[in-house]
């Protein structure tokens, strides 16, 4: 998961 | 309509004037238009109906597996006016000896191929959305968890295809087949991509953004 933060942040902003 | 309402505004290129012209400056700026294109894309997925209640690590595989038949679907779709040109964006079109010069001319002719199928069959706006919904619902990940949460996804975006050409071409009931038909030829050349994109990665010679690069090492 840590590998993928920005994909994982990204789907969790709520934009 | 609802995924129509979630398609995102157009990005441009915006090459940098001050790089010269070879094929560094060229893969640059692939590299950074797809990087925020990704961006908008990740946003529309969570805008398609069904997609923000499936698990947040199926929703991540599912992008991890589709995100390059994404963005070349809608290169595609951008190119169907064109004449044996990629319209990467508004800004940044590339036609072959271009495309020879940034070392990539197979990849050019793979998508150009889908260009030509789909312009034979006039391709139109509702069936190209409907189509990059579905190819994101059939990413075929090996590690799916909820996998039919993902089905009914893909089912319910299935059907809104059917629905429509039922509607619009009733004198053609293969049509919607015939579109799904073109999801491995997408398939091969959004492969072809990201192996192009991971051995210019390799070299090391062009810069390239961190959520470019993640979804690159998803799929190497």
């Amino acid at each position: 998961k840590e590998k993928h933060k920005i994909l994982h942040r990204l789907l969790q902003n709520s934009t | 309509s609802h995924l129509l309402e979630a398609e995102p505004e157009k990005v441009y290129a915006m090459p940098d004037p001050a790089l010269p012209d070879d094929d560094i400056k060229a893969l640059t700026t692939l590299c950074d238009l797809a990087d925020r294109e990704l961006v908008l894309n990740i946003g529309w997925a969570k805008h398609l109906p069904g997609f923000s209640s499936l698990r947040l690590a199926d929703q991540m595989r599912l992008l991890q597996g589709a995100w390059m038949e994404v963005l070349l679907l809608r290169v595609v779709f951008r190119s169907l006016g064109a004449q044996d040109r990629l319209v990467f964006a508004e800004d940044y079109v590339m036609d072959a000896a271009q495309a020879r010069l940034a070392g990539l001319p197979d990849l050019h002719a793979g998508v150009l191929q889908l260009v030509r199928k789909y312009r034979a069959m006039g391709l139109e706006m509702e069936e190209f959305v409907t189509l990059k919904a579905i190819a994101l619902a059939n990413a075929d990940s090996m590690h799916i968890e909820d996998a039919e949460a993902v089905q009914k996804l893909q089912d319910c975006v299935h059907e809104a295809l059917q629905d429509y050409e039922r509607a619009r071409h009733p004198g053609d009931p293969r049509r919607a087949g015939r579109l799904i038909m073109t999801l491995p030829l997408l398939r091969q050349t959004a492969t072809m991509a990201v192996r192009s994109f991971c051995s210019i990665r390799q070299d090391g010679r062009v810069p390239m953004h961190k959520l470019f690069l993640e979804l690159l090492e998803a799929n190497a």
